[in-house]
């Protein structure tokens, strides 16, 4: 039997809506320590990771490990019914083809059940390695949001320059080009307004924007993103979700021939 | 010219 409860089932919602664009289908792992999913992208350019620790559910269960197939599309539409400020309730019995829904309103006058069908998925796995990046950018959510869809207006790549000075954004297109710099500003007064830069050495990558434009419909799960880096490999844009767990991106650099 | 690497490429199958 597995069965987690969440108070605050929006976040649920937009854990969901930072999925969708990427990944049509996905297996959410379930173990006694949460929720997990990881997932590439049709093009096999980008990967997602996500952690949802049980601690972070008011009531959280699992007696065996469980692998749901889901179509994230259904799941979407499923989500959507639930309102934002609706508890959310998961179940699903060891051997069900079905994953169980529920949606209760915080007074608890209304209560919504739905079904949705499970899919057998032969997903591959990556395993990824904890690594040491050459440098760490935090800054707020929302200009990491505005700075890709600004220069996706552009061009079709940016590069991400890291250097002890700060981190600039280029773009580069028929019409014209585009640079945004930031430097770090450790003075805001909000924890979550604060650019912070750590570098051992600098980084210069290229990346395709609609990726990064993808990932940025996780803004609304927190109000700073981190952005890792080193020369070679690819970017984590990472969101955290509130004190229960992170959604990561992956993406593949440019590189040249 | 700029060539999309696979993210696979970078990562190991488990």
């Amino acid at each position: 039997m597995f069965e987690a409860r969440l108070v605050q089932g929006s976040l649920l919602k937009k854990v969901q809506e930072a999925l969708k664009d990427i990944v049509q289908e996905a297996s959410w792992d379930c173990t006694s320590s949460g929720l997990s999913l990881q997932a590439m992208d049709g093009s096999h350019v980008s990967l997602v990771q996500l952690t949802l620790r049980a601690d972070g559910f008011e009531k959280y269960r699992c007696d065996r490990n469980l692998a749901m197939g889901i179509n994230m599309g259904s799941m979407s539409k499923i989500l959507k019914c639930a309102g934002n400020d609706d508890v959310i309730t998961l179940k699903a019995e060891d051997t069900s083809d079905r994953l169980e829904l529920m949606f209760e309103s915080p007074k608890g006058e209304k209560i919504s059940n739905y079904e949705m069908k499970l899919m057998d998925l032969d997903c591959e796995q990556l395993g990824i390695p904890d690594q040491e990046y050459s440098c760490s950018i935090k800054m707020p959510s929302h200009e990491f949001a505005r700075i890709c869809r600004d220069l996706s207006q552009i061009g079709e790549c940016v590069v991400i320059t890291c250097t002890k000075d700060g981190v600039q954004f280029s773009a580069k297109g028929d019409m014209g080009s585009g640079t945004v710099k930031m430097s770090q500003n450790l003075g805001a007064e909000k924890e979550d307004d604060q650019v912070t830069i750590e570098m051992t050495e600098p980084v210069q990558l290229t990346f395709a924007i609609k990726y990064l434009n993808m990932f940025t419909k996780a803004t609304s799960l927190s109000g700073s993103v981190c952005l890792s880096m080193s020369n070679d490999v690819p970017l984590v844009v990472e969101y955290k979700v509130e004190d229960m767990g992170h959604i990561k991106y992956f993406l593949a650099p440019k590189i040249e021939d | 010219m700029n060539k999309q690497k696979k993210i696979s490429s970078f990562f190991e199958t488990k």
